[in-house]
């Protein structure tokens, strides 16, 4: 119980909120109890859940620098089965706190390791940068899953981001891993997307999920009104393709 | 002469590498000098304009922990009038190193005032967040051009970066101010688009460019090809827009 996934890519805008958050929902959905960590200051994954960015509570700030566990930060969202540890921009800060402190990269694995018994998955959503947030969710992690949007620019980035993958499997964590790449924002009618597409399975392989999240507006719509696309239009493509996905992921995660 | 912009907006893949190379190809087509700092790891304006991103020159890395000048460092691109200051991946390691630095927010500014003399305008491209990097190209510039992607998120980020310009303008660089919002990636066939628009508009009134930067896959095709838009199809809708935004960029300094 308890594996965690970093939703890693230091490219912006390549939906690692989104996938974050409907991945989550669709993996409750099917009876998994989740929890996400939200490690982006932008605090997108909660607001996208209908949480405020500026709560009274603990959150994930608090976690880092020990001010309270795991449990006592969890709060519930709207979606049963959901569990999320929130963020403010407080955390925004943190990056230059973390420089200075003991085991600056080990603190947020040290916070929740051995804690995560509650929940079937730990899904940490990550900003889009390799600093001391991104190192730190990879070495808690024990596999990465790395939203790649079927972009130019984006594909130019991942060996950046594999190299440092590497780097923290020798440095930090040993056991980790990258367990998939999903491409995101698949336009059929564009020949780039379909390029780019090629291009990340030739050099991924089978570690490029089967299911593609196609551009769909009803996902960039849900995040407005506070809720996952799978509450928001169930039906959509979107919504589709984000249940596909955690079916993959868990036939995976049986696999390994 | 030599008035420096800052393009930036910490929410990921919102156009910031897009407007920085398209919006100073454009002023330099109509007999601009123009001068682009690359200060994003992940070198996109770099390659964007075809440049290798591990060159054996001197790069924003060497100018910012005082290696070389900007005269040293500024390189030819294949657009007439348009040089770069090129980064490469060495630039993720001065963030942590600069924490430690004196003058840690003005080492920009310190390595480029008083240089700038050979060019009109000189942009910066700064990275997804709010860190060392892009608190120091908030404090060596003038003038700030916030890219704004027509979608939610990128939406509700923008309190927290109006924040940080003021937090720069009362601790770093009075002369800070916010030329202008350029909405990007805009569908007119699309609500959100629509609606984020118009709440733009009402936020920040005037200040928003009357310009809107379509979507418009020739825009995500050029860096593919290392060039920008203008060069690779200069008459399609996104080639278009940035040269009406260079208009308007270039009357609004007029009037300053
Ligand atoms: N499949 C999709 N179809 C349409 N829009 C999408 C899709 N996935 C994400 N988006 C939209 O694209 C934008 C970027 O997505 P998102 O914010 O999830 O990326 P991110 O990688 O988390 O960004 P950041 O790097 O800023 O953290 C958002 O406005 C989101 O609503
Ligand atoms: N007007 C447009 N139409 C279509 N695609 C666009 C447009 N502007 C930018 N893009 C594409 O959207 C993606 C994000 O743009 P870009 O990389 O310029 O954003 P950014 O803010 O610099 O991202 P980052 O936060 O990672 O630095 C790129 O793949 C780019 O090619
Ligand atoms: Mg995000
Ligand atoms: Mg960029």
């Amino acid at each position: 119980r308890g594996r965690i996934l970093a939703i890693a890519n230091q490219k912006g805008g390549v939906g690692k909120t989104t996938t974050t958050i409907n991945l989550a929902t669709a993996l409750a959905a099917v009876g998994q109890a989740v929890l996400i960590v939200d490690l982006d200051p932008q605090a997108n994954a909660t607001t996208g859940l209908g949480l405020p960015p500026k709560g009274d509570r603990y959150n994930a700030y608090d976690l880092l620098v020990g001010a309270a566990t795991l449990a006592e930060t969890a709060q519930k969202t709207i979606v049963p089965g959901l569990d999320i540890i929130p963020t403010t921009v407080d955390l925004a800060g943190a990056e230059i706190e973390l420089v200075g402190l003991e085991r600056r990269e080990y603190r947020l694995r040290d916070a929740i390791e051995g804690q995560c018994g509650a929940w079937d998955f730990v899904l940490i959503d990550c900003p889009p940068s390799l600093g001391l947030l991104t190192l730190n969710a990879l070495t808690a992690a024990e596999a990465v899953l790395v939203p790649l949007q079927c972009e130019y620019y984006a594909l130019e980035g991942i060996s950046h981001l594999i190299r440092t993958i590497e780097r923290v499997k020798n440095n930090f964590n040993q056991k980790l891993e990258v367990q998939g790449v999903v491409l995101t924002m698949f336009d059929k009618r564009n020949t780039l997307s379909t390029a780019v597409a090629d291009d990340a399975r030739r050099f991924f392989g089978n570690k490029v999920y089967e299911t593609v999240i196609p551009r769909n507006v009803r996902v960039s719509e849900a995040p407005s009104f506070g809720k996952p696309v799978l509450l928001y239009d169930l039906h959509c493509a979107g919504s589709q393709a984000y249940v596909h996905l955690a079916g993959e992921v868990i036939r995976r995660e049986r696999v390994l």
